[in-house]
């Protein structure tokens, strides 16, 4: 299994078509540095992106250099995993 | 495995294993208004299944409902095995569906990704796509809503095999999508097709890959706001509604888009409840309230295809 400890999502609320347009270019980055949950789409909805830990600090000075805002929509990946995977394995019991 | 679909856990996600034994167990327990149905073979040789539920009749015209084409989105495989045992549990109770199923049949499909499906499991709890592979090609997976022949390789998909929104080399290139294409216009009388999806509260209708209105969007948008007026009253849940080119993004080579330009006039693209806090992730204590509003709105459809033939 493939392991997400420390990747987060951040939520993003695009201003305007050019913060959309540079959310798009994160996403042909190489190697990936984002992947979207929820892409840029229009202004009026949010962008959802799962950055893996160990592109956290580039991604957030990114927006940050470019007036960006977002928030933190979940905090470690794994930790939400680790708990699906219990209640599934409970529910097995 | 659990013998029977009443000692089943619908509150919980479940593995590959679990739901086709479970389907075994339901079409066992209903044979007389539930068959399985073997419609292909996935990529990694996995049966597709498709149920079918039916009170007689022959090539009566038919709703399709499937749920889990993108693997990493386990709300909407746990929506279809709930919706499933509705169906059987209210055939005679609930006027509404048990007219529905008079005149009409349902074919309902579960795990529409299983390779997909199975590696979130076993690998990739975030993986989208499916698992074909192709020679020279270095990135594994197509997107299986992308690989439609409606508007394929347009804008609002990616010829880069690497991208989550790979087309795939070519229209209906990949089994699992083929399987459906040579179903549902082998069947030929489909009348409503409802795609489920996670997340981000939506409810939407033809056209994704274009701008331009279908020619009975008025009737879809009428429909699509009764729709979720019915899923909100369930639990207070707010969606928002509309065609996918003008709600959400432009996006080509779609399952819906191919299915109203084959003739069924209420596509429907569903995008299910985060909450706005677990994207994929939704806690598995909200499935049954989130598969509960979202029976509310395909009954909606469903009523509204009984009431309106053509």
């Amino acid at each position: 299994q493939m392991n997400f400890t420390g990747d987060q999502v951040l939520r993003v609320i695009a201003k305007d078509e050019k913060q959309l347009s540079l959310l798009r270019d994160l996403e042909g980055l190489k190697p990936q540095k984002v992947d979207f949950w929820r892409g840029p789409a229009r202004p009026s909805l949010p962008v959802d992106m799962r950055v893996p830990f160990s592109e956290l600090k580039d991604v957030k000075a990114y927006l940050a250099s470019h007036d960006i805002a977002c928030s933190v929509m979940i905090k470690d990946i794994q930790v939400l995993l680790d708990e699906e995977r219990e209640a599934m394995a409970k529910s097995r019991r | 495995l659990e013998r029977s679909t009443n000692s089943f856990s619908y509150s919980s996600y479940h593995t590959l294993e679990e739901i086709y034994s479970w389907i075994d167990n339901l079409v066992t327990e209903n044979s007389n208004t539930v068959s399985k149905i073997h419609i292909g073979s996935s990529f990694e040789n996995r049966s597709i299944i498709v149920l079918k539920f039916s009170t007689g009749g022959s090539n009566r015209s038919a709703i399709w409902i499937d749920t889990g084409i993108h693997s990493r989105e386990w709300i909407t495989h746990a929506t279809g095995i709930w919706l499933a045992k509705k169906i059987v549990s209210e055939y005679g109770k609930d006027h509404a569906l048990t007219k529905i199923l008079k005149a009409m049949d349902i074919f309902l499909e579960i795990v529409t990704n299983p390779d997909g499906f199975a590696f979130t499991h076993s690998m990739n709890r975030l993986w989208r796509k499916n698992k074909s592979s192709r020679p020279g090609i270095f990135c594994i997976g197509v997107d299986l809503n992308r690989n439609w022949k409606s508007g394929f390789g347009g804008n609002g998909s990616n010829k880069n095999p690497c991208s989550d929104t790979y087309q795939g080399p070519s229209p209906q290139s990949e089994p699992e999508v083929l399987a459906i294409v040579n179903f549902i216009s082998g069947h030929g009388n489909f009348k409503a097709l409802i795609s489920i999806h996670s997340y981000s509260q939506m409810i939407m209708f033809p056209y994704g890959y274009s701008l331009e209105p279908v020619p009975n969007h008025d009737e879809l948008y009428s429909l699509a706001k009764d729709a979720v007026n019915a899923l909100y009253k369930v639990h207070g849940i707010k969606y928002i509604f509309g065609s996918i080119s003008t709600t959400l993004y432009t996006a080509s080579g779609i399952m819906v888009d191919w299915a109203y330009d084959n003739g069924i006039k209420y596509a429907f693209s569903f995008e299910l409840r985060d909450t706005g806090h677990y994207g994929f992730l939704l806690p598995a204590a909200q499935i049954i309230p989130t598969a509960e509003e979202t029976w509310m709105a395909i009954q909606t459809i469903m009523k509204h295809a009984l009431n309106h033939p053509y």
